[in-house]
């Protein structure tokens, strides 16, 4: 479903080359739950954002969904992102204007829900995430790990195929780390829903089927 | 040294009122290493924020360096934060287009330091952090763990008697976690820096030698 052969990225800093993945093989299944640890600044981040189609890679070959991402039209990318790929970011991203609800809302607005049926989804997920008296807040009226799980109700409200999960319990206790985790579990054995995580978190590794270990740009074998 | 009486927050929303903090009685003395723990939205970070003077309650008494907060001018609460307040937020807060180093050199800019102290004090709190090697990099060319470290630097640089770590270890590794850890219990023993966390991190509760717990803007005794 995914894979990635020999990937490498590197950023440029003035004179200086950062190798942020130096050759990254992977092989990723459908209905798999991966977990990926490592060290600050080993890579993850960058790792997640490739595979989500959201930054290309250097050199290699990056395929999602048996395509050749390098191939695609920034159309095409665009729908694979929006219908297909979940994605839980590290800062959350979420638009500062818009409530928890309407934040939540946006992915299905992107797909052309009716009003109906986009209400019931982001009503049950925010409720899920333990949400439903807050949907009214903005980002700057609701805690850190509020907003985490406004990041988390609005990557997984589409139902999609794969689900980048960066670090998507940092902000959590121990209690509503396992609630989510427990909603991710069963999103993946009911729909086969594939979820790559990046994280720190033992709880998460705990659940994961699969771990790699990556440092310094490289997975360890 | 800090000391809250009967202290509340209440947000208002609308209609609708959040009581964030319902009654907070806590004294801190000089020195301590404290930990308050607590589920997502309990209330913790609006507790920092009021003891760091970044905010203020709805009604109760905050004293700090046993003066009443609500007597003090902008001035001299400008200064108290500045010259005796180390703050490291949930969310960071660095500035975008600085890099590492101007990041945390900026708050002995407000000191009024020499630039020779200045060089050797930022360099050395970035290489206690582990981040020498990207003192160049601004914000959004860093990791999520190394930009907490940078929060972390700023915030220590000044070597104030008061530090407030709102979940400093949330994007961090255990190791890189452990070694900021380290680095704040050896400030706390030299210096005798007072240390007050908020986090969900069970490795920095076991540092701390107090631990309070939070739920519902009310601390469980
Ligand atoms: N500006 C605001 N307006 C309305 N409600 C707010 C505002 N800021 C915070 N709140 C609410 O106050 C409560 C406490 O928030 P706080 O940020 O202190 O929680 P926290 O314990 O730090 O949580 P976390 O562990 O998720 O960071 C939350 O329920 C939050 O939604
Ligand atoms: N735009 C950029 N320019 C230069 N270097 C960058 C840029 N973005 C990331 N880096 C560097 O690439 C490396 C990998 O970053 P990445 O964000 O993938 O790490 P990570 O494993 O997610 O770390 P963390 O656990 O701290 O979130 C880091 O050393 C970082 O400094
Ligand atoms: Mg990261
Ligand atoms: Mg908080």
């Amino acid at each position: 479903m995914i894979s990635l052969k020999d990937v490498t990225k590197e950023y440029r800093l003035g004179k200086s080359v950062i190798n942020a993945l130096r050759g990254i093989d992977l092989e990723i299944n459908e209905g798999e739950f991966i977990s990926l640890c490592g060290p600050s600044g080993s890579g993850k981040s960058t790792l997640l954002n490739l595979i989500g189609c959201l930054d290309f890679p250097t050199s290699g070959k990056i395929m999602v969904m048996d395509k050749d991402v390098s191939e695609l039209s920034d159309a095409v990318l665009s729908r694979l992102r929006n219908n297909t790929i979940g994605f839980i970011f590290q800062m959350f991203n979420l638009i500062p204007v818009l409530t928890a609800y309407e934040n939540t809302e946006y992915p299905l607005l992107i797909l052309g829900m009716n009003r109906k049926e986009r209400q019931a989804r982001v009503s049950r997920m925010l409720d899920e995430v333990g949400l439903s008296k807050f949907i009214k807040h903005k980002p700057d009226e609701l805690s850190g790990g509020q907003r985490q799980r406004v990041a988390i109700a609005r990557a997984l409200v589409t139902n999609p195929k794969i689900v980048l999960a960066d670090e998507p319990t940092a902000n959590l206790d121990s209690q509503t780390g396992i609630e989510i985790l427990e909603l991710m579990k069963m999103m993946n054995e009911e729909h086969k829903t594939t979820f790559i995580f990046s994280t720190h978190d033992q709880k998460v590794v705990r659940y994961a089927k699969k771990v790699y270990n990556i440092t310094d740009g490289r997975i360890n074998s």
